[in-house]
C-alpha cells in the first residue's frame, strides 16, 4: 500500500508547495507511482504545475458533492508517474464551504485517500499555513508529516510549538477519544502519525543567518533533521512562471539535485522504519 | 482620531510582518504615536522585536477574559513611540480559544481598537496568511488594508482572488446585513473598508522572475500599486535575530531606506483622500 505523508508549517511562504511538487516530481522520476493532494484553499499545488484553479475541469470538493472517488479527480501533470488533485476555489463562499466540508466530513476524506492508497505508491499532501480544518484533516489520513523549515531566524522559532501543536492535534484527535459510536478501542485509536522529518529550505551557507539557523536546527533537532537542504535558487522561484516542477526543466541545477537526493533520503528513511 | 490599517496577505511569507513592524517604526521615527496589535497566533510581531511569546507579561486575548483594555496592554519597544500587543500563546488549546473568541467577540475587539485611536495616530495590524476569524476581526476594525505582495510568481496570482474575497467580506459583514437587533441600517453599515494599496516585496530587479513580476502589478493594478518597492536584502532577513526593526539598527541600509520611503508615500497617501 502507499503511502501519506503531509507537508506542513504553520508559517507561510516556506516552501511547502514547492516542495511537494519537486518531491513528487522526483519520486516520480524514480519510479514511483505519485498523487499530490493539495488541500489549501490558495491552490498553490495546480498554480505551481501551471494551471489555473478556475481552468480545473475537477475539484477536490466533488469527493463530498458528487459520486466521484478522489482517485477519479487525479488531473495529469507533465510527468506519466504524477498526478494531482486541488481545490477548485473561486470565489469566498466557495472556500468557506470547502473548509466546511473538510472539518464535518474529514472522515470521508480520509476514507477517499485511503482508497487512493492501492493506486499510489506515495501520496503527499500539501497544507496551508495554519492548523486549521484542511490541515487537521491532512494529518488525520497521513502516517507522518514533513516539515519545511525556511533558513530564517522568524521560521525557527516556530519549529518547536508545531510540533507540540501537532502531537496534540493527534492525541486528541485519536487516542482514547470515544469514537461516534462510544467505543474508544476503535479503529481510528490506531492510526499512529509520526514526524517524518524537517528539512532546511532557501538555505543560504554565505550569510550569517543561513548558517546560523542551519547550525541550531542541527543541535536542537539532530537525526530528525534530514541531512539534505534545499539552496535558495532563482531556478526554483521561477517554477510556478514555467508550470513545471523544477527538476523538470533543470534536472541538473543545485535545486533540483537537492530535491532529487530528499527525494532518496525520504526512500532511504522509509526502510528504516 | 487615529487611522487603523491592516497588513493582510493570504500567502504566507511574503512580508507582513516584517513591513507591519517597520513601516511602524519609521511612522515612529517621524513623530508619529504607532501600536503595532498582532493578531497570527504565531506571535509573528513580537518574535520579530525579540521577545518569545511566553516570556510576555500579558496578550491579547485578556481583553476578553479580563477588566483590561487593549491600550492596557500595549509593550513597550526599543523606540519611544512605538508600541505592541501581541498574543500570548503556548499551547494549541490557547489557540483555538484565542480565535474562537476573535469570533464570536469580534465587536468586542473593534470597539478596544476604537478606543484605542484616541492614543495612537497610526494602528498596523498585522494579520495570519489566511481570511479566518482573526483577519476578519482586524478587517471589521480597519478604515483600510496594505497587501505585500512577494516578488514571485506564486505570489502575484493570489492578488485578484484576495482583493474580491475582502470585497466579498466586507459587504456581507457590513451593509445591509441586519444588526442583532434587526435594524438594518446599525451604524456598522457605515464602516467602509477601503485599499490602502499594494507594495512589492522582497524585490529584485535582477532576475528575470522580479522584473516579470513588477511589470505585470504595474500594469494590472496601476495606481493602487505604491511606488515604492522594499528589496529583498540580507539586512531585512536578520531582523528577528537583531529583536529590532531594521530602520533602528541600520538606517542607512537600502532596505531600511525603502521603508522609509514607503512610510512617507503612506502619509502622502493619506493626505490624498
Ligand atoms: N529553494 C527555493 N529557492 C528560491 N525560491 C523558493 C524556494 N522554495 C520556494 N521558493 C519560492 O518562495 C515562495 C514560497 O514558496 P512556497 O509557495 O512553495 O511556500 P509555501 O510554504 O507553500 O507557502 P504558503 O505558506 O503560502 O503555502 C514561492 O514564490 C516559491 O517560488
Ligand atoms: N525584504 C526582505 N528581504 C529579505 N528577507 C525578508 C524581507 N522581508 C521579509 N523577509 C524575511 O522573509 C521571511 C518572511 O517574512 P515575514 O515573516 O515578515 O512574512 P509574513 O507574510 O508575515 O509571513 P506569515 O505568512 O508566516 O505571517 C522572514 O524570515 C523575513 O525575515
Ligand atoms: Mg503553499
Ligand atoms: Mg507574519
Amino acid at each position: 500500500d502507499g503511502r501519506v505523508i503531509s507537508l506542513v508549517s504553520r508559517k507561510g511562504g516556506v516552501g511547502k508547495t514547492t516542495s511537494a511538487v519537486n518531491i513528487g516530481a522526483a519520486l516520480a522520476l524514480s519510479g514511483h507511482t505519485v498523487l499530490i493532494v493539495g488541500v489549501d484553499p490558495q491552490c498553490g499545488v495546480c498554480r505551481s504545475l501551471g494551471v489555473e484553479p478556475t481552468d480545473l475541469s475537477t475539484g477536490l470538493a466533488e469527493i463530498f458533492t458528487g459520486p466521484k472517488a478522489l482517485t477519479d479527480l487525479a488531473q495529469a501533470s507533465p510527468l506519466r508517474d504524477l498526478f494531482f488533485v486541488s481545490p477548485r476555489i473561486d470565489s469566498l463562499d466557495d472556500e468557506e464551504a470547502f473548509l466546511e466540508m473538510l472539518e464535518a466530513h474529514a472522515d470521508d476524506f480520509v476514507r477517499e485517500i485511503d482508497q487512493a492508497r492501492f493506486l499510489y505508491d506515495t501520496i503527499l499532501v500539501d497544507c496551508p499555513p495554519n492548523l486549521g480544518s484542511a490541515t487537521r484533516a491532512a494529518l488525520m489520513s497521513s502516517d507522518s508529516y514533513l516539515v519545511p523549515v525556511q533558513a530564517e531566524e522568524l521560521c525557527r522559532g516556530t519549529v518547536d510549538p508545531l510540533l507540540e501543536f501537532v502531537g496534540d492535534f493527534h492525541r486528541r484527535a485519536f487516542v482514547g477519544q470515544p469514537a461516534p459510536d462510544g467505543n474508544t478501542a476503535g479503529a481510528d485509536a490506531e492510526r499512529p502519525l509520526r514526524l517524518e522529518g524537517l528539512f532546511l529550505t532557501m538555505a543560504n551557507e554565505r550569510t550569517r543567518m543561513g548558517r546560523h539557523v542551519a547550525a541550531r536546527l542541527a543541535e536542537d533537532f539532530g537525526e530528525e533533521l534530514f541531512d539534505t537542504g534545499i539552496p535558495r535558487t532563482t531556478r526554483l522561484s521561477e517554477m510556478a512562471l514555467r508550470g513545471k516542477p523544477a527538476v523538470i526543466y533543470d534536472r541538473r541545477s543545485p535545486g533540483s539535485r537537492a530535491y532529487f537526493d530528499l527525494a532518496d533520503e525520504l526512500v532511504y528513511r522509509f526502510h528504516l522504519e
